[in-house]
């Protein structure tokens, strides 16, 4: 465990616990991608299924307990308790190109052929493009709600923080994951054009909305 | 490639 390492799952565990209360504050999802909480959930199930074969430690145990936990009370807030307010028509895009996909490379590109481990790779793989409906339907409404964007800023800093913690354990321990770090990498990408709007518009006290 | 046993991180 290194600074980065806990800093990243600090700020991974803000971004969930700010988007929960965000929804539960303002009983409503507006402007969420109920389709990116659902694929969360899925690299959540997928990659924490060694909690059941395999004890690493007490705060390893809680956090995926506690990461499990709020993905799947999200997905219930957003189909179930708040569906009203549920942004469905624009919130409209294709999940099975990024799972089938996804699936495939598992398959293909993994560290062992084995049911937990490939689940692993899945849920790699799909971390790193799960916020893709997300941005697809800020991009389609043209706004986001500033408190939506510190969510998808916590989500960003937390992969960026990752990039660095395996900078240090490569020098420091000789681990790397070239699995972890080229998704993690891709991850990251994904949110530069984000990040740039956020220090360019939020920051500044405006609102994140795109030009027409 | 090398990565220890059991997945450290989250």
């Amino acid at each position: 465990m290194n600074i980065f390492r806990l800093a990243g799952d600090l700020s991974h565990l803000a971004a969930i616990i700010i988007l929960l209360l965000k929804i539960w504050k303002t009983r409503s999802c507006a402007g969420i991608s109920g389709k990116s909480q659902i694929l969360f959930a899925l690299v959540f199930t997928t990659r924490y299924l060694d909690l059941l074969t395999s004890f690493i430690s007490l705060y390893n145990t809680f956090m995926k307990v506690v990461y499990i936990g709020c993905a799947y009370a999200t997905v219930y807030l957003i189909y179930m308790k708040f569906k009203a307010t549920y942004d469905g028509n624009h919130d409209t895009f294709r999940v099975e190109f990024l799972v089938v996909p996804v699936g495939g490379l598992a398959f293909l590109v993994n560290h062992d052929f084995s049911p937990l481990e490939i689940l692993w790779t899945f849920s790699i793989y799909l971390e790193s493009v799960a916020i893709l409906p997300q941005l697809f339907l800020i991009s389609k409404t043209g706004e986001a709600e500033t408190i939506t964007t510190h969510y998808l800023f916590c989500l960003g800093v937390y992969r960026a923080l990752y990039l660095f913690n395996w900078i240090w354990r490569f020098y420091f321990e000789g681990f790397f994951d070239m699995i972890a770090i080229v998704a993690g990498v891709v991850q990251t990408i994904l949110y530069c054009d984000f990040f740039y709007l956020y220090v360019t518009k939020v920051l500044k006290g405006k609102k994140l909305s795109l030009p027409a | 490639c090398h990565r220890t046993k059991g997945k450290d991180e989250l």
